[in-house]
C-alpha cells in the first residue's frame, strides 16, 4: 500500500523518472543523503533494477578518514520537501574526490563486490514529507460482466492530516508520519580495480566495477532462454 | 527499447513480430502433462488475484535463476500465509524447481531451466506490470478471453484496425467485455477504440515497455491456459 502510494505519488511529479519510490517504510531512516545504495540489474531487460539500502556513507568508505558533507536546500512542495546535494554534486567543481579512494577491503564493500551485477550508487537527494498523511486504499467492486464475475479494483489515495479527518469510506488506512522519505535519487559510481572511483554524471554513463567477475556465474542458464532475447526486434 | 522511439505504426508492427515468437518461446507450457499444467494453470489464476503472492513469488524466482539467497526473499515468504507459502512451493516445484524443504530456500536447484525460465519470464511480466492489471488478466483468463486478446494482437493490420466481424474477435462486441479489455490496454499503454464494427489501437507516444510485457503476459497465459 505505502509503495504503491509512493509510485503513484512520482507518477504524478518526476516525468523524467530520475527518482526512485520507496517500497517500504521502514526503509525511510535508513535514506540519508551521501549514504550508499546498490542497484542490482536484474535477469529480463524489462524489469526494473532493484535497490538496497547499505548501512554506511560515501564518508565511511573512503581509505582517507575524512568525512564528506552535502550542502542542502529545502524546496517547499507544501507537503513535501526536497534536499538536493546540489553544490556538492553539480556546481562544477569535484576536485575534492579526486585522490580519494574507497577502501575496497570494508567488509560491505566486499561484500557489495562478491554479489554479481550490483552497481554502487550514492544517494543524491530525496523527497520527504513535512507533515503527517494518510493513505487510504479503496477497494470497489466497479462492474459486473455477463453476470460472471465482479471486477475489484483497487485505489489507493494520499491526503495530507491538515484537518485531522480521516476518510472514512475506506477499506485500509495507513498514516505516514513526518519526515518519511517516500522517494530519492541516486548516482551511480563507476570504481577501478585501485578503489578510485568516479560519478557518473552524464545520462548514459553507467556505473560498475572495472573488470567486474565473470558473467558466467548467473545460476540460470542464459542460453536455456536465449529465443527470449529481443534483440532483433525492429525499431 | 524501440517501442519508445518509433512511430504508433512501427510500435503496433514491432509487438505483432514480437507476439509471433513468443508463442514458441512459451511452448514448454503447451508441452507440460495435462495434469501438470493444469495445476500451474490454477496456481497462477491465484496468484494474478494475489497481489502479495505475485511479489513473493517475483522473488523467490529472482533469487533462484540468481543461485543467490537475499534477505529480500526471506522477508517475502515470511510475509505470506501458510496456505500461500504451500503454493509456493507447489508453483516453483512445478515449474522445474527442485525445493528441498517445506519452503523454497537457498539449498534448492532448478531441474528443468527451460521450464523454470519460461515460469519466471511469465511471473516477472505479471509482475512488473502497473497496479490492478494482473488482477484484470485474471477476469479476462475467467472470462475465457485470453485467446481472443493474443488473436487481436495478431489481427491488428498495418493500418492499426481490426475488423470485429471476424469471429475470432466475437467476446469484443460485448460491451462490458470490451470495457474490460480496453482499461487492461489502457494500463499497457495502448489506447483501443471502438469503432462502429472495428476496433482501432494506438501505443502511446511515450510508451516505453509496458506494451511488449503485456504481449508477453498474455502469450504466457495463453500457452499455458489453452486446454482450459
Amino acid at each position: 500500500m505505502f509503495a504503491k502510494a509512493t509510485r503513484n505519488f512520482l507518477k504524478e511529479v518526476d516525468d523524467d523518472g530520475n527518482l526512485i519510490s520507496v517500497s517500504n517504510l521502514n526503509d525511510s531512516d535508513k535514506l540519508q543523503l551521501l549514504s550508499l545504495v546498490t542497484k542490482k540489474r536484474r535477469y529480463w531487460c524489462w524489469q526494473r533494477p532493484k535497490y538496497q539500502f547499505l548501512s554506511v556513507t560515501l564518508g565511511d568508505v573512503l581509505t582517507e578518514d575524512q568525512s564528506l558533507s552535502p550542502a542542502s536546500a529545502a524546496v517547499g512542495l507544501d507537503i513535501l520537501s526536497s534536499a538536493y546535494p546540489a553544490a556538492w554534486m553539480r556546481g562544477g567543481n569535484l576536485s575534492f574526490i579526486t585522490r580519494r579512494k574507497l577502501n575496497l577491503k570494508d567488509p560491505v564493500l566486499q561484500q557489495v563486490l562478491e554479489r554479481r551485477n550490483e552497481v554502487l550508487c550514492v544517494l543524491t537527494q530525496k523527497i520527504v514529507t513535512t507533515q503527517k498523511c494518510v493513505i487510504s486504499e479503496h477497494v470497489q467492486i466497479e462492474e459486473k460482466c455477463g453476470g460472471m464475475v465482479g471486477i475489484q479494483t483497487k485505489t489507493v489515495q494520499v491526503s495530507a492530516m491538515e484537518d485531522g479527518n480521516v476518510i472514512k469510506d475506506c477499506n485500509v488506512a495507513l498514516e505516514i508520519p513526518a519526515a518519511t522519505t517516500i522517494a530519492y535519487g541516486i548516482m551511480e559510481l563507476y570504481v577501478r580495480q585501485d578503489g578510485q572511483f568516479e560519478f557518473c554524471l552524464l545520462q548514459g554513463k553507467h556505473g560498475g566495477f572495472e573488470h567486474e567477475r565473470r558473467v558466467d556465474d548467473i545460476y540460470l542458464d542464459p542460453l536455456a532462454y536465449r529465443d527470449f532475447a529481443f534483440v532483433d526486434m525492429p525499431d | 527499447a524501440g517501442l519508445g522511439t518509433s512511430s504508433h505504426h512501427g510500435s503496433l508492427h514491432a509487438l505483432k513480430q514480437v507476439t509471433l515468437r513468443l508463442e514458441s518461446n512459451f511452448h514448454p507450457f503447451v508441452e507440460l502433462p495435462e495434469q501438470q499444467q493444469t495445476a500451474v494453470w490454477h496456481l497462477l489464476q491465484m496468484v494474478l488475484f494475489d497481489e502479495e503472492f505475485l511479489v513473493a513469488l517475483e522473488q523467490v524466482c529472482d533469487d533462484v535463476a540468481s543461485g543467490l539467497w537475499s534477505p529480500q526473499a526471506a522477508l517475502a515468504i515470511g510475509g505470506l500465509k501458510a496456505a500461500q507459502q504451500q503454493d509456493l512451493t507447489a508453483f516453483l516445484g512445478l515449474v522445474g524447481c527442485r525445493v528441498q524443504g517445506e519452503r523454497p530456500g537457498p539449498e534448492d536447484q532448478i531441474s528443468n531451466q527451460k521450464l523454470f525460465a519460461t515460469a519466471y519470464c511469465l511471473v516477472s511480466a505479471l509482475a512488473e506490470m502497473p497496479d490492478n492489471v494482473a488482477s484484470l488478466l485474471g477476469i479476462c483468463c475467467k472470462l475465457q478471453m485470453i485467446p481472443t486478446l493474443c488473436y487481436l494482437l495478431h489481427a491488428l493490420s498495418d493500418d492499426e484496425i481490426s475488423d470485429l466481424e471476424d469471429p475470432a474477435l466475437a467476446p469484443l462486441k460485448d460491451t462490458e467485455r470490451f470495457g474490460i479489455v480496453q482499461r487492461l490496454f489502457a494500463l499497457a499503454d495502448i489506447n483501443l477504440e471502438r469503432m462502429q464494427s472495428s476496433v482501432k489501437a494506438i501505443i502511446l507516444r511515450d510508451s516505453q515497455v509496458l506494451p511488449l510485457i503485456l504481449c508477453i503476459a498474455l502469450s504466457g497465459l495463453d500457452a499455458l491456459g489453452r486446454e482450459h
